[in-house]
């Protein structure tokens, strides 16, 4: 863990006699080898490191007693402020239904967060309704309307369209027509270079008008995280971000580097696989486990 | 990415950052460039060019694997089982597989043993259908290790050279889920009186260190004969390979490089490496 890392520099300075601002590096290099580790993308990492860099010398770290405890306080409350500590809340509609349209990358976890979405609103007392917007995978629309029925929750779906937007348009008329406050909008996966099909997403969200675009990742990408968050959000301005496969051990660095290089909040994490394996996130336990 | 000509510190700092970029775990990175030195001292390398050209075949070096081939049983059938967490590409890339050996002239049969999953089977169905290969299903929720020793059987019965078996993801972390697994390892070795011949971990390219960690559980629980790494089209280099080449010594199989069957390649170092260089 990066805190017997960080005590065993202390123990080895000590031994050299007088701390020197210098030996503030020795710890700096512990922590950059733990957020690597973590999955941090490299660019978030230097950038972080620079920010402990200028707490650790300006708050005399050094002088301190244990000065590896004072590293990691510092750590521990720049990470949890930098992961955001906004509550869950979501952009109602004045005018419902709400619309959310989930994207990302193939396999991310998009239709199975679009069920547990609707699992999660149904406690809040909201009537959601799923849209089949993946027109592309085998079996992406009998998959969504599977979840649908386990979670008594009407699905929308075009067996025979080859046209998302034009489901997806029909899916908000419907949506109305059975006064279900809620839509989400389940898409097919697709890389964030894919040209024409970043440009189906938008034009989806030009149709739509949504109030919610939210991109579900995988929790346990590398150092990718940021050119895919990026690329998603300057072309759909994205309204939050959902961490799926946090059940695993992956650290989850991508979580802070997502968030880190958008500035969007992370509003729910993916904690299994049942329909009700959805929590709000809560950055105070990301970032110990980020830390290892 | 190296536009400078001289061999110096820089040269070494920007290529330990391309390294890292590429998902390369920690420890490798200080390992390969700790041999990539021995090499520029020893060849007495003074472009860049020529260090960048010595780091890939460094790469490629730790990467080659004889095993890199698909394995074919003497005694028919050859039965392949494809695992892995969840949406790593396991039913496509059974799909592709498939689709290969249909190229050959190999008649394939595909064990739909995720009888957990929404919609697995229609899945597989559909990608059973579009191959033209046969497939062996049970309902949903139905034991997988019977589907697979059923597909065994009917393989056997009818002289069908290929089983193709694809399972639930799964966390690594899930004792019971992992537990399931090898039990499904142990009805296949009943059903074909030996291991299967191909335990294939399906990886996600876009995944981080996590990915060894996988490696390292469904090797403990499994085996592991080789690795199938997928999404190779999108933007990730796929680099924490090289800490399960390292730790584990398990050959890399196939690439996947898109959604279609055709979407599949088999691996090769050189250009591996060199997309990771990218
Ligand atoms: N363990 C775990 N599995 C998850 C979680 N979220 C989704 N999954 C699983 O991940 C796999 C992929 O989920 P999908 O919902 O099909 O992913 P997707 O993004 O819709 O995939 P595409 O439509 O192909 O892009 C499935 O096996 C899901 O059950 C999670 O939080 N934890
Ligand atoms: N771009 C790209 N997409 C891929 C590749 N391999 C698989 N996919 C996509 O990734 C998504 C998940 O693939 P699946 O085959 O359902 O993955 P899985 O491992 O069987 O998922 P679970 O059974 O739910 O655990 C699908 O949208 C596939 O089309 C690949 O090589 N490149
Ligand atoms: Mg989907
Ligand atoms: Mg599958």
């Amino acid at each position: 863990s990066l805190a017997s890392a960080l005590s065993g520099v202390f123990g080895r300075l000590r031994k050299r006699g007088r701390l020197s601002e210098s030996d503030v590096d020795e710890f700096l290099r512990e922590i950059r080898i733990a957020l690597l580790e973590a999955d941090v993308n490299l660019a978030v990492a230097k950038q972080f490191i620079a920010r402990i860099r200028e707490r650790a010398v300006g708050e005399h770290v050094i002088e301190s007693l244990t000065p590896d405890q004072t590293v990691l306080t510092i750590i521990h409350s720049e990470l949890t402020q930098l992961l955001g500590s906004e509550p869950v809340r979501f952009n109602w509609s004045p005018s419902p239904p709400t619309v959310i349209v989930l994207c990302g990358l193939q396999g991310s976890g998009k239709t199975t967060t679009a069920a547990k979405l609707a699992v999660w609103l149904k406690k809040q007392g909201k009537s959601p309704m799923l849209a089949a917007c993946d027109l592309q995978r085998p079996a992406a629309i009998t998959q969504l309307k599977v979840l649908g029925d386990s979670i008594e929750t009407p699905v929308f779906a075009d067996f025979d369209s080859k046209d998302p937007v034009s489901v997806a348009r029909r899916a908000k008329q419907e949506c109305s027509r059975l006064f279900r406050d809620v839509l989400i909008l389940d898409t097919a996966g697709r890389l964030q270079i894919d040209e024409p099909l970043m440009q189906e997403l938008a034009a989806i969200k030009t149709e739509l008008r949504p109030d919610e675009v939210l991109l579900v990742a995988d929790s346990t990408t590398g150092q990718e995280s940021t050119q895919i968050a990026e690329r998603f959000d300057e072309r759909l301005s994205l309204t939050g971000l959902i961490f799926s496969k946090t059940d695993g051990d992956t650290r989850g660095g991508a979580v802070l580097s997502m968030r880190a290089v958008t500035g969007k909040p992370v509003r729910f994490v993916g904690i299994g696989e049942q329909t009700d394996a959805l929590e709000p996130f809560i950055p105070d336990r990301f970032a110990q486990r980020i830390l290892g | 990415m190296l536009g400078r000509g001289i061999v110096d510190e820089q040269l070494f700092d920007d290529l330990e950052d391309a390294l890292t970029s590429a998902d390369v775990p920690v420890r490798v990175v200080d390992s390969i460039l700790e041999s990539l030195r021995e090499r520029v001292r020893a060849d007495r390398l003074r472009d860049a060019e020529d260090v960048r050209r010595a780091l890939k075949e460094e790469i490629a070096e730790r990467l080659r694997d004889a095993r890199s081939q698909l394995r074919r049983a003497e005694t028919a059938p050859t039965v392949l089982l494809f695992f892995g967490v969840n949406g790593a590409g396991k039913t496509t890339t059974i799909a592709k597989v498939a689709q290969m050996l249909m190229e050959r002239g190999e008649r394939v049969i595909l064990a739909a043993a995720d009888t957990f999953r929404a919609a697995a089977i229609d899945q597989l169905e559909i990608w059973a259908s579009r191959v033209g290969a046969e497939i062996v299903r049970a309902q949903p929720g139905g034991d997988p290790a019977a589907v697979v020793f059923d597909a065994i059987t009917a393989a056997k019965a009818r002289g069908i050279g290929y089983v193709l078996a694809d399972t639930a993801g799964r966390q690594h972390t899930k004792t019971s889920l992992m537990s399931e697994l090898e039990k499904i390892g142990r009805v296949t070795e009943k059903a074909l009186g030996r291991k299967a011949d191909e335990l294939l971990l399906v990886l996600d390219g876009n995944t981080g260190q996590n990915a060894i960690r996988q490696a390292e559980e469904f090797a403990r629980v499994m085996g592991v004969t080789g690795v199938v790494v997928t999404k190779l089209d999108g933007t990730p280099r796929g680099g924490a390979v090289l800490g399960i080449k390292q730790s584990l010594g398990i050959p890399i199989k196939f690439i996947g490089i898109g959604e279609k069957p055709s979407d599949l390649k088999p691996f090769d170092a050189d250009e591996f490496a060199e997309a990771l260089m990218e």
